[in-house]
């Protein structure tokens, strides 16, 4: 089992969710995060000032699956979540040890 | 033996008070608490853990595990002792070291009395709760070195967390049965003959929790003033684990000094039933005593 | 050494937090998620018109443990967070190579 | 590859990065978490009383970096995000089996 986790941005969400459930991957988690890359940030105007924001709003996604279906989840994320600009973010693939489903004890793959 | 039965009691009374002092400003520097407090002399509460006036902390509530543990089963028995270490820690106390919250994690998923040995335990969580071991065992020296390790290793496993708390168990023997000062400082050079670290010399105000630290901010303080609030003044303003240099200045200087010099208005602030308790138990502690039962 | 990962409904996080405290459990780290998953969302009414929150809130435990001390971890977890009903959450178990504590610079099992 | 987690004070947040950037670490990601620990939690005021809270905010930031830069980051954070005090945090370094820069498709340490 293996943990995919995806750095993406905000608006993709839906997208990488929706081309996740037509490979059968229903279950995920989502989190706001603040993204600090070779993107930089922008300005904003506040109060008539202009300041720099550095960090950009990004989404990590976290998925985990069984390792058959990684390079699959993968490739999904990164087609759903790529505009081809700077920003698009990143994928991290993490090793999961055990798996274990709260509401019925299920253990392993059977769990996912 | 009543002289005796009034220093255990002013000894047991002096880490309470000692550890309630000083914990308002531990983890502070000497600077900082001189900005803050001026210099400290009264019992203020507050501080990183958020106390009352006159609170104590996990110095005197593990000593009291060790007498309450001691006193039900009529005499020192490891089990017991690490049992109720393990009910003090589900209970949510207000502070927990973290040396000492992984060996009752230990005892709790494992079973073993004592953990392997390991370097990052000479902190001094085993070394602040020697008064009931060492009021229990008075009147026989190999006793307490035997039970003063039994009951360090249950959260610390390190040869100068062992050497301290024995150390600090033999000065309570002989301030307790009214030895002198030089004999108490020959006692002392005698251990920094083998483990120079300890040496009171050349003290640098280093009071962290590593227990080499916190011995030395003790018996520096001890040795230069002449008197149990003086020594407790001096020890907690210096700042770092002041509540645990406090607790083992304060048992120190209260067997020394006995009860006449414990201040009232310091006295006061403690809760009463602790006050109570604290009193019944270090009498019953040495009713258990080789001394007391004339062995 | 071991990352306990649980993705647990809001209203169980005092209770998970005080049943690891019975076990000499203290550090953890919580934040809070979006959940997809076999539960689905709901219907909220937003000025007057009902549309679907297809995710539900969440939060994310984190507890780094020594390894002895996993299995037992996971049941505490597994326990307190169980209602029985569908998105109860999950339970992930992820490797970890090193702890450092900050203040100190203990390092492996010292640092927890 | 490894991914270091570091749990920090929120007030540090901008001298880790700085300090990364000063070895050549551009792209991290930093997250809103609470955190249980040793350090207590705070009175906070709400409607004229006070109460306590019983967790405190921390800042979670993730650095994914090639094998040989583990030590050096960990080192930078360290001393970056040090005060001496109760609550610095702690670093957690687990193992990433692959990365994906999500722009260019890059995999392994190019993509980072
Ligand atoms: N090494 C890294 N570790 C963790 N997160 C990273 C790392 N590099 C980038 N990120 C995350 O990915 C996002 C996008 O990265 P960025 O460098 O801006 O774009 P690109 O990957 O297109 O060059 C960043 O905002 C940050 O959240
Ligand atoms: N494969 C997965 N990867 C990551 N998070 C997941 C995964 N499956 C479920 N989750 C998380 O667990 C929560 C509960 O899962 P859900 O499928 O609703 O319930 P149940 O496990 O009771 O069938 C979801 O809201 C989501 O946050
Ligand atoms: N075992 C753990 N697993 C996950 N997070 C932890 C763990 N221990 C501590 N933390 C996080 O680190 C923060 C600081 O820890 P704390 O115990 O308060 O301080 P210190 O490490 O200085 O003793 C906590 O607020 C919590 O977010
Ligand atoms: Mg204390
Ligand atoms: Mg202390």
């Amino acid at each position: 089992m293996k943990k995919v986790e995806a750095i993406i941005k905000p608006f993709k969400l839906d997208e990488v969710k929706q081309a996740l459930s037509e490979v059968g991957i229903a279950g995920l988690t989502a989190t706001e995060v603040k993204g600090f890359g070779r993107q930089k940030g922008h300005t904003e105007l506040y109060r008539g000032a202009e300041y720099v924001v550095d960090f950009l709003p990004k989404v990590k996604v976290e998925v985990v699956v069984a390792d058959a279906l990684v390079a699959k989840v993968v490739e999904v994320i990164e087609r759903a979540a790529k505009t081809g600009r700077i920003g698009d973010g990143k994928i991290f693939v993490v090793p999961v040890d055990e798996v274990i489903r709260i509401r019925t004890g299920e253990r392993g793959d059977s769990a996912l | 033996l009543g002289d005796v039965r009034r220093r255990a009691r002013s000894a047991f009374l002096g880490l309470a008070l000692g550890d309630a002092l000083g914990a308002p400003v531990e983890f502070m520097t000497a600077d900082e608490i001189r900005a803050q407090h001026g210099l400290l002399r009264e019992m203020v509460g507050g501080g990183w853990l958020r106390l009352r006036p006159g609170q104590v902390t996990d110095d005197t509530e593990m000593s009291l595990c060790l007498a309450r543990a001691i006193d039900a089963a009529s005499g020192f028995d490891l089990r017991t002792v690490a049992d109720r270490f393990a009910e003090w820690l589900r209970g949510g106390p207000v502070d927990v070291g973290n040396t000492v919250r992984r060996g009752i994690r230990r005892y709790l998923h494992e079973g073993t009395l004592a953990g392997p040995p390991a370097d990052g335990d000479a902190g001094n969580g085993a070394a602040m709760r020697m008064v009931p071991v060492a009021l229990a065992t008075l009147g026989n020296g190999p006793l307490l070195a035997q039970l003063a390790v039994q009951q360090a290793r249950v959260t610390h496993h390190h040869l100068l967390s062992d050497t301290a708390s024995v150390h600090v168990g033999l000065l309570l023997h002989l301030a307790v049965t009214g030895h002198s000062l030089s004999r108490l400082r020959a006692a002392s050079d005698a251990l920094a003959a083998v483990h120079p670290g300890f040496r009171i010399e050349g003290y640098r105000g280093l009071a962290t929790g590593y227990v080499v630290d916190t011995l030395r901010t003790v018996l520096h303080h001890f040795h230069r003033t002449r008197g149990f609030e003086e020594c407790l003044v001096a020890v907690v303003n210096q700042g770092g684990d002041a509540d645990t240099t406090g607790a083992i200045a304060g048992a120190l200087a209260g067997a020394y000094y006995g009860p006449e010099e414990l201040p009232a208005r310091w006295l006061r602030k403690l809760a009463p039933a602790l006050r109570a308790e604290i009193e019944r138990l270090a009498d019953r502690m040495v009713d258990l005593s080789p001394l007391a039962r004339g062995e």
